[in-house]
Protein backbone atom coordinates (compact mmCIF):
# COMPACT_ATOMS: atom_id res chain seq x y z
CA UNK A 1 0.00 0.00 0.00
CA UNK A 2 1.19 3.44 -0.98
CA UNK A 3 1.31 5.43 2.32
CA UNK A 4 0.92 8.61 -0.07
CA UNK A 5 -2.38 7.57 -1.15
CA UNK A 6 -5.96 6.29 -0.18
CA UNK A 7 -7.73 3.20 -0.16
CA UNK A 8 -9.48 4.51 -3.59
CA UNK A 9 -6.12 5.84 -5.33
CA UNK A 10 -6.41 9.10 -4.24
CA UNK A 11 -3.36 11.12 -2.94
CA UNK A 12 -3.38 11.87 0.91
CA UNK A 13 -0.61 13.48 3.35
CA UNK A 14 2.41 11.19 3.89
CA UNK A 15 5.38 11.70 5.66
CA UNK A 16 9.07 9.95 6.44
CA UNK A 17 8.89 8.20 9.84
CA UNK A 18 10.42 9.57 12.99
CA UNK A 19 14.47 9.14 12.93
CA UNK A 20 17.69 9.67 14.35
CA UNK A 21 19.30 12.12 11.78
CA UNK A 22 22.42 12.43 13.30
CA UNK A 23 23.37 9.01 13.02
CA UNK A 24 26.13 7.96 11.21
CA UNK A 25 26.95 11.78 10.60
CA UNK A 26 30.21 13.02 10.96
CA UNK A 27 30.73 15.66 13.49
CA UNK A 28 32.83 18.69 13.75
CA UNK A 29 33.82 19.45 17.38
CA UNK A 30 35.94 22.23 17.84
CA UNK A 31 38.27 20.48 20.42
CA UNK A 32 39.18 17.05 20.41
CA UNK A 33 41.84 15.41 22.79
CA UNK A 34 44.52 13.32 21.64
CA UNK A 35 46.91 16.27 19.42
CA UNK A 36 49.15 16.14 21.08
CA UNK A 37 48.83 12.71 22.96
CA UNK A 38 48.53 12.34 26.51
CA UNK A 39 48.39 9.45 28.83
CA UNK A 40 44.90 9.65 28.58
CA UNK A 41 43.87 10.40 25.44
CA UNK A 42 45.77 9.66 21.85
CA UNK A 43 44.12 10.25 18.94
CA UNK A 44 46.29 7.84 16.66
CA UNK A 45 45.78 4.92 18.54
CA UNK A 46 42.36 3.38 18.69
CA UNK A 47 41.94 2.56 22.08
CA UNK A 48 42.93 5.44 23.82
CA UNK A 49 41.24 7.94 21.21
CA UNK A 50 38.20 9.69 21.86
CA UNK A 51 37.11 11.05 18.45
CA UNK A 52 33.85 13.11 17.28
CA UNK A 53 32.56 10.10 15.43
CA UNK A 54 31.97 8.08 18.97
CA UNK A 55 28.66 11.04 18.92
CA UNK A 56 27.00 9.56 15.99
CA UNK A 57 28.36 6.25 15.85
CA UNK A 58 25.91 4.15 17.37
CA UNK A 59 28.55 2.82 19.82
CA UNK A 60 29.93 0.22 17.33
CA UNK A 61 33.13 0.91 18.79
CA UNK A 62 35.52 -1.45 20.99
CA UNK A 63 37.77 1.30 22.05
CA UNK A 64 36.60 4.24 24.14
CA UNK A 65 33.07 5.21 23.82
CA UNK A 66 32.76 8.84 24.61
CA UNK A 67 33.97 11.94 22.78
CA UNK A 68 37.02 14.01 24.85
CA UNK A 69 37.32 17.74 23.93
CA UNK A 70 40.79 18.85 24.64
CA UNK A 71 41.95 19.87 28.02
CA UNK A 72 40.84 23.83 28.30
CA UNK A 73 43.19 25.61 31.01
CA UNK A 74 41.61 29.10 30.17
CA UNK A 75 38.73 30.98 29.25
CA UNK A 76 36.47 30.97 27.17
CA UNK A 77 35.89 27.41 27.72
CA UNK A 78 33.35 27.22 25.04
CA UNK A 79 33.70 23.74 22.38
CA UNK A 80 31.42 23.65 19.91
CA UNK A 81 29.67 20.81 18.38
CA UNK A 82 28.12 20.63 14.85
CA UNK A 83 26.52 17.88 12.79
CA UNK A 84 25.01 18.32 9.22
CA UNK A 85 22.23 16.50 8.72
CA UNK A 86 22.61 16.54 5.29
CA UNK A 87 19.21 17.90 4.05
CA UNK A 88 16.35 19.66 6.08
CA UNK A 89 14.54 17.78 8.75
CA UNK A 90 11.30 18.73 10.80
CA UNK A 91 13.02 18.40 14.20
CA UNK A 92 11.16 16.71 17.29
CA UNK A 93 13.83 16.84 19.97
CA UNK A 94 17.46 16.86 20.24
CA UNK A 95 19.84 15.10 22.92
CA UNK A 96 23.33 14.59 23.97
CA UNK A 97 24.40 12.15 26.88
CA UNK A 98 27.11 13.54 28.68
CA UNK A 99 30.07 10.93 29.89
CA UNK A 100 31.17 13.63 32.65
CA UNK A 101 29.43 15.81 34.90
CA UNK A 102 27.39 18.01 32.13
CA UNK A 103 27.89 21.88 31.24
CA UNK A 104 26.27 24.52 33.44
CA UNK A 105 25.75 26.24 30.23
CA UNK A 106 25.07 25.21 26.82
CA UNK A 107 23.20 26.69 23.58
CA UNK A 108 21.65 24.58 21.10
CA UNK A 109 21.56 26.16 17.15
CA UNK A 110 20.32 25.24 14.30
CA UNK A 111 20.66 25.94 10.73
CA UNK A 112 18.39 26.37 7.78
CA UNK A 113 20.59 26.81 4.81
CA UNK A 114 23.29 23.92 5.53
CA UNK A 115 25.40 26.59 8.21
CA UNK A 116 25.82 29.35 6.32
CA UNK A 117 23.39 31.32 9.36
CA UNK A 118 22.42 29.83 12.62
CA UNK A 119 19.85 30.99 14.91
CA UNK A 120 18.98 29.77 18.57
CA UNK A 121 16.37 26.75 19.41
CA UNK A 122 17.38 26.66 23.07
CA UNK A 123 19.71 28.14 25.98
CA UNK A 124 20.74 25.81 29.23
CA UNK A 125 21.45 27.16 31.69
CA UNK A 126 22.21 27.65 35.94
CA UNK A 127 22.95 31.57 35.35
CA UNK A 128 20.45 32.22 32.12
CA UNK A 129 20.74 35.92 32.57
CA UNK A 130 24.21 35.54 33.41
CA UNK A 131 25.38 33.62 30.35
CA UNK A 132 22.78 34.32 27.61
CA UNK A 133 21.13 37.82 28.57
CA UNK A 134 17.54 35.96 28.76
CA UNK A 135 15.51 35.19 31.74
CA UNK A 136 14.92 31.50 32.72
CA UNK A 137 11.18 29.98 31.30
CA UNK A 138 8.39 30.12 33.42
CA UNK A 139 7.48 27.23 35.07
CA UNK A 140 4.02 27.60 32.97
CA UNK A 141 5.92 27.08 30.20
CA UNK A 142 6.30 29.54 26.66
CA UNK A 143 3.38 32.35 26.72
CA UNK A 144 4.61 33.86 23.46
CA UNK A 145 2.73 34.06 20.25
CA UNK A 146 5.10 32.21 18.38
CA UNK A 147 7.85 29.57 19.16
CA UNK A 148 11.20 31.37 20.15
CA UNK A 149 14.36 30.12 21.71
CA UNK A 150 14.39 30.29 25.52
CA UNK A 151 16.40 29.28 28.28
CA UNK A 152 15.96 26.17 30.12
CA UNK A 153 17.63 24.83 33.25
CA UNK A 154 20.84 23.52 32.62
CA UNK A 155 21.45 19.34 32.84
CA UNK A 156 21.62 18.03 35.67
CA UNK A 157 24.31 15.44 37.09
CA UNK A 158 22.91 12.09 38.06
CA UNK A 159 24.49 10.10 40.65
CA UNK A 160 26.55 8.47 38.54
CA UNK A 161 28.45 11.61 37.42
CA UNK A 162 26.99 11.57 33.91
CA UNK A 163 23.88 13.73 32.05
CA UNK A 164 21.37 14.17 29.85
CA UNK A 165 20.84 17.24 27.66
CA UNK A 166 17.56 16.78 26.19
CA UNK A 167 15.26 19.29 23.74
CA UNK A 168 11.78 18.57 22.56
CA UNK A 169 11.21 21.48 20.16
CA UNK A 170 7.86 21.77 21.68
CA UNK A 171 9.35 23.32 24.74
CA UNK A 172 10.22 26.47 23.20
CA UNK A 173 7.02 26.55 21.54
CA UNK A 174 3.52 27.78 22.97
CA UNK A 175 0.76 25.15 23.04
CA UNK A 176 -1.96 24.80 20.48
CA UNK A 177 -0.03 25.72 17.44
CA UNK A 178 -0.57 22.85 14.67
CA UNK A 179 2.17 21.98 12.07
CA UNK A 180 -0.63 21.65 9.95
CA UNK A 181 -1.52 25.46 9.89
CA UNK A 182 1.11 27.05 11.18
CA UNK A 183 4.18 28.00 8.85
CA UNK A 184 6.20 29.80 11.69
CA UNK A 185 5.82 26.07 13.63
CA UNK A 186 6.67 24.73 10.35
CA UNK A 187 9.67 27.03 9.94
CA UNK A 188 10.53 26.48 13.54
CA UNK A 189 11.32 23.11 13.64
CA UNK A 190 13.06 23.12 10.09
CA UNK A 191 16.84 22.34 10.25
CA UNK A 192 19.94 21.67 7.82
CA UNK A 193 22.32 22.13 10.38
CA UNK A 194 22.22 21.49 14.27
CA UNK A 195 25.26 22.97 16.59
CA UNK A 196 25.66 22.41 20.47
CA UNK A 197 27.71 25.65 21.78
CA UNK A 198 29.37 23.93 25.52
CA UNK A 199 29.86 27.62 26.92
CA UNK A 200 30.94 26.64 30.95
CA UNK A 201 31.69 23.78 32.84
CA UNK A 202 30.24 22.76 35.53
CA UNK A 203 32.05 23.15 38.85
CA UNK A 204 31.25 22.13 42.90
CA UNK A 205 29.81 25.56 44.39
CA UNK A 206 28.99 26.99 40.94
CA UNK A 207 27.98 30.90 41.28
CA UNK A 208 28.15 31.44 37.51
CA UNK A 209 32.07 32.62 37.26
CA UNK A 210 33.96 31.47 34.91
CA UNK A 211 36.64 30.10 37.27
CA UNK A 212 36.48 26.72 36.83
CA UNK A 213 38.80 23.81 38.18
CA UNK A 214 41.05 24.07 35.22
CA UNK A 215 41.99 22.53 32.94
CA UNK A 216 38.79 21.37 32.35
CA UNK A 217 37.72 18.88 29.53
CA UNK A 218 33.79 18.23 28.37
CA UNK A 219 32.69 14.37 27.57
CA UNK A 220 29.89 13.17 25.76
CA UNK A 221 28.94 10.12 24.01
CA UNK A 222 25.58 10.36 22.24
CA UNK A 223 24.26 13.17 20.34
CA UNK A 224 20.74 12.70 19.27
CA UNK A 225 19.01 14.28 16.82
CA UNK A 226 15.12 13.06 16.32
CA UNK A 227 13.53 14.04 13.41
CA UNK A 228 11.59 13.10 9.90
CA UNK A 229 13.53 14.11 6.79
CA UNK A 230 11.20 17.19 5.97
CA UNK A 231 8.88 16.20 2.61
CA UNK A 232 5.97 18.88 3.06
CA UNK A 233 3.70 16.01 3.06
CA UNK A 234 4.58 14.55 -0.11
CA UNK A 235 6.68 11.35 0.27
CA UNK A 236 7.08 8.51 2.81
CA UNK A 237 10.60 7.94 2.63
CA UNK A 238 13.66 9.82 1.86
CA UNK A 239 16.56 7.45 -0.36
CA UNK A 240 19.91 9.00 -1.32
CA UNK A 241 20.26 10.00 -4.69
CA UNK A 242 23.16 8.80 -7.17
CA UNK A 243 25.54 11.56 -5.24
CA UNK A 244 24.79 9.97 -2.19
CA UNK A 245 22.65 12.54 -0.99
CA UNK A 246 19.37 12.15 1.02
CA UNK A 247 16.15 13.49 -0.65
CA UNK A 248 12.62 12.84 -0.49
CA UNK A 249 11.39 9.88 -2.39
CA UNK A 250 8.67 12.73 -3.70
CA UNK A 251 5.04 12.30 -5.24
CA UNK A 252 1.93 14.15 -5.87
CA UNK A 253 3.75 15.48 -8.65
CA UNK A 254 5.96 17.03 -6.98
CA UNK A 255 10.07 17.47 -6.50
CA UNK A 256 12.85 18.66 -5.16
CA UNK A 257 15.32 17.17 -2.25
CA UNK A 258 12.25 18.64 0.08
CA UNK A 259 9.29 18.06 -3.10
CA UNK A 260 9.32 21.83 -2.21
CA UNK A 261 7.96 22.13 -6.22
CA UNK A 262 5.65 21.08 -8.70
CA UNK A 263 7.03 19.12 -11.55
CA UNK A 264 7.26 20.61 -14.48
CA UNK A 265 4.02 19.55 -16.31
CA UNK A 266 2.00 19.91 -12.96
CA UNK A 267 1.75 23.31 -12.91
CA UNK A 268 -2.38 23.84 -12.77
CA UNK A 269 -2.27 25.30 -9.52
CA UNK A 270 0.46 26.54 -7.06
CA UNK A 271 2.36 24.07 -5.15
CA UNK A 272 1.45 23.93 -1.45
CA UNK A 273 2.69 21.78 1.68
CA UNK A 274 -0.14 18.73 1.97
CA UNK A 275 -2.28 18.91 5.60
CA UNK A 276 -3.94 16.05 6.87
CA UNK A 277 -7.21 17.26 5.74
CA UNK A 278 -5.87 17.83 2.17
CA UNK A 279 -3.43 16.49 -0.03
CA UNK A 280 -2.71 19.23 -2.17
CA UNK A 281 -1.36 17.79 -4.87
CA UNK A 282 0.08 19.32 -7.68
CA UNK A 283 -1.97 18.42 -10.42
CA UNK A 284 -0.88 18.36 -14.29
CA UNK A 285 -2.16 21.11 -16.79
CA UNK A 286 -4.67 19.52 -19.10
CA UNK A 287 -3.26 19.85 -22.51
CA UNK A 288 -5.48 16.42 -24.46
CA UNK A 289 -1.94 15.06 -24.94
CA UNK A 290 -0.86 17.61 -27.56
CA UNK A 291 1.51 19.50 -25.67
CA UNK A 292 4.86 18.23 -22.82
CA UNK A 293 4.70 21.37 -21.45
CA UNK A 294 2.88 24.05 -19.62
CA UNK A 295 3.55 27.06 -17.30
CA UNK A 296 1.33 28.82 -14.80
CA UNK A 297 -0.79 31.68 -14.97
CA UNK A 298 -2.05 33.15 -11.30
CA UNK A 299 -4.69 35.45 -13.48
CA UNK A 300 -6.20 32.54 -14.88
CA UNK A 301 -6.03 30.66 -11.60
CA UNK A 302 -8.17 33.20 -9.96
CA UNK A 303 -10.57 33.54 -12.69
CA UNK A 304 -11.45 30.07 -12.73
CA UNK A 305 -12.06 30.30 -8.96
CA UNK A 306 -8.61 28.83 -7.94
CA UNK A 307 -9.22 26.04 -9.92
CA UNK A 308 -7.25 25.60 -12.84
CA UNK A 309 -4.32 28.17 -14.22
CA UNK A 310 -2.22 26.00 -16.10
CA UNK A 311 -1.53 27.22 -19.74
CA UNK A 312 -0.49 24.67 -22.04
CA UNK A 313 2.92 25.49 -24.30
CA UNK A 314 3.74 24.53 -27.99
CA UNK A 315 -0.03 22.59 -28.65
CA UNK A 316 0.97 20.25 -31.21
CA UNK A 317 -0.97 17.73 -33.74
CA UNK A 318 -2.52 21.51 -35.09
CA UNK A 319 -4.14 21.77 -31.79
CA UNK A 320 -4.32 25.73 -30.20
CA UNK A 321 -5.54 27.32 -26.99
CA UNK A 322 -4.92 26.71 -23.42
CA UNK A 323 -5.52 23.42 -23.22
CA UNK A 324 -4.80 22.49 -27.09
CA UNK A 325 -8.61 22.02 -26.85
CA UNK A 326 -9.54 23.35 -30.48
CA UNK A 327 -7.64 23.58 -34.15
CA UNK A 328 -5.04 25.90 -34.95
CA UNK A 329 -6.25 28.43 -38.21
CA UNK A 330 -6.43 26.36 -41.31
CA UNK A 331 -7.73 23.49 -39.66
CA UNK A 332 -11.18 21.88 -38.24
CA UNK A 333 -12.05 19.83 -35.73
CA UNK A 334 -12.95 15.95 -36.99
CA UNK A 335 -16.16 15.09 -35.51
CA UNK A 336 -15.28 11.58 -35.55
CA UNK A 337 -12.38 11.44 -33.52
CA UNK A 338 -11.64 12.31 -29.96
CA UNK A 339 -10.08 15.29 -29.08
CA UNK A 340 -7.30 13.72 -27.64
CA UNK A 341 -6.70 11.77 -31.45
CA UNK A 342 -3.41 12.94 -32.81
CA UNK A 343 -5.67 13.60 -35.53
CA UNK A 344 -8.21 15.09 -34.34
CA UNK A 345 -7.78 18.63 -36.29
CA UNK A 346 -7.80 18.22 -40.25
CA UNK A 347 -6.72 20.64 -42.54
CA UNK A 348 -9.31 22.97 -44.01
CA UNK A 349 -7.73 21.87 -48.31
CA UNK A 350 -9.71 24.53 -49.23
CA UNK A 351 -9.54 24.86 -53.09
CA UNK A 352 -7.05 27.17 -54.40
CA UNK A 353 -8.96 29.30 -56.70
CA UNK A 354 -13.11 28.20 -55.78
CA UNK A 355 -12.29 29.15 -52.24
CA UNK A 356 -12.32 33.03 -50.90
CA UNK A 357 -9.61 31.66 -48.43
CA UNK A 358 -7.75 29.34 -46.85
CA UNK A 359 -9.46 29.16 -43.40
CA UNK A 360 -12.44 27.18 -42.76
CA UNK A 361 -14.88 27.13 -40.18
CA UNK A 362 -13.23 25.31 -37.49
CA UNK A 363 -16.46 23.23 -36.73
CA UNK A 364 -17.65 22.35 -39.75
CA UNK A 365 -14.84 22.69 -41.72
CA UNK A 366 -17.16 24.48 -44.54
CA UNK A 367 -14.27 27.08 -46.35
CA UNK A 368 -15.30 30.51 -47.67
CA UNK A 369 -16.81 29.71 -51.21
CA UNK A 370 -16.07 32.12 -53.68
CA UNK A 371 -19.83 33.70 -55.37
CA UNK A 372 -21.56 30.38 -57.44
CA UNK A 373 -18.76 27.92 -55.98
CA UNK A 374 -20.04 25.47 -53.52
CA UNK A 375 -18.89 22.13 -51.28
CA UNK A 376 -16.76 21.80 -48.02
CA UNK A 377 -13.90 22.90 -49.91
CA UNK A 378 -14.99 25.03 -52.64
CA UNK A 379 -14.23 22.71 -55.20
CA UNK A 380 -17.73 22.59 -57.16
CA UNK A 381 -20.02 24.92 -58.82
CA UNK A 382 -24.00 25.08 -57.16
CA UNK A 383 -26.20 24.54 -59.09
CA UNK A 384 -27.31 26.57 -61.68
CA UNK A 385 -23.56 27.84 -62.35
CA UNK A 386 -21.45 26.96 -64.17
CA UNK A 387 -17.08 26.68 -64.22
CA UNK A 388 -15.82 29.70 -66.41
CA UNK A 389 -12.41 30.34 -67.82
CA UNK A 390 -11.77 32.94 -65.17
CA UNK A 391 -9.77 31.87 -61.85
CA UNK A 392 -10.90 34.89 -60.16
CA UNK A 393 -15.51 33.99 -60.84
CA UNK A 394 -14.72 30.01 -61.41
CA UNK A 395 -18.56 29.60 -61.92
CA UNK A 396 -20.51 31.92 -63.50
CA UNK A 397 -24.45 31.55 -63.76
CA UNK A 398 -25.91 29.47 -66.56
CA UNK A 399 -27.42 31.20 -69.47
CA UNK B 1 -27.43 16.08 -58.45
CA UNK B 2 -23.75 15.62 -58.43
CA UNK B 3 -21.82 18.54 -59.80
CA UNK B 4 -18.11 18.03 -61.21
CA UNK B 5 -15.52 19.71 -59.42
CA UNK B 6 -13.50 22.17 -60.84
CA UNK B 7 -11.19 21.65 -63.68
CA UNK B 8 -8.36 23.57 -63.34
CA UNK B 9 -7.08 23.18 -67.43
CA UNK B 10 -10.25 25.23 -67.99
CA UNK B 11 -9.20 28.27 -66.18
CA UNK B 12 -7.02 30.65 -69.03
CA UNK B 13 -4.58 31.84 -66.96
CA UNK B 14 -3.45 34.46 -69.61
CA UNK B 15 -4.06 37.61 -67.32
CA UNK B 16 -3.76 35.40 -63.63
CA UNK B 17 0.12 34.49 -63.76
CA UNK B 18 -0.02 35.02 -59.51
CA UNK B 19 -3.13 33.20 -58.98
CA UNK B 20 -1.32 29.98 -60.89
CA UNK B 21 1.69 30.22 -59.24
CA UNK B 22 -0.20 30.04 -56.12
CA UNK B 23 -2.34 26.87 -57.66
Amino acid sequence: ADPCKDDGGAPRSCVPGLVNAALGREVLASSTCGRPATRACDASDPRRAHPATLLTSAGVTTGPLCWRSDLLSRAPLNVTLTVALGKAFELVFVSLRFCSVPPASVALLKSQDHGRSWVPLGFFSSHCRQDYGRLPVPTTGPVGPGPEALCFPAPQAQPDGSGLLAFSVQDGSPPGLDLDSSPVLQDWVTATDIRMMLTRPSVPGDTGASAATLPYSYSAAELQVGGRCKCNGHASQCLPDPQGRLVCDCRHGTEGSDCGRCKPFYCDRPWQRATAQEAHACLACSCNGHARRCRFNMELYRLSGRRSGGVCLNCRHNTAGRHCHYCREGFYRDPGRALSDRRACRACDCHPVGAAGKTCNQTTGQCPCKDGVTGLTCNRCAPGFQQSRSPVAPCVKTP
Amino acid sequence: EVMPTLDMTLFDWTDYEDLKLEV
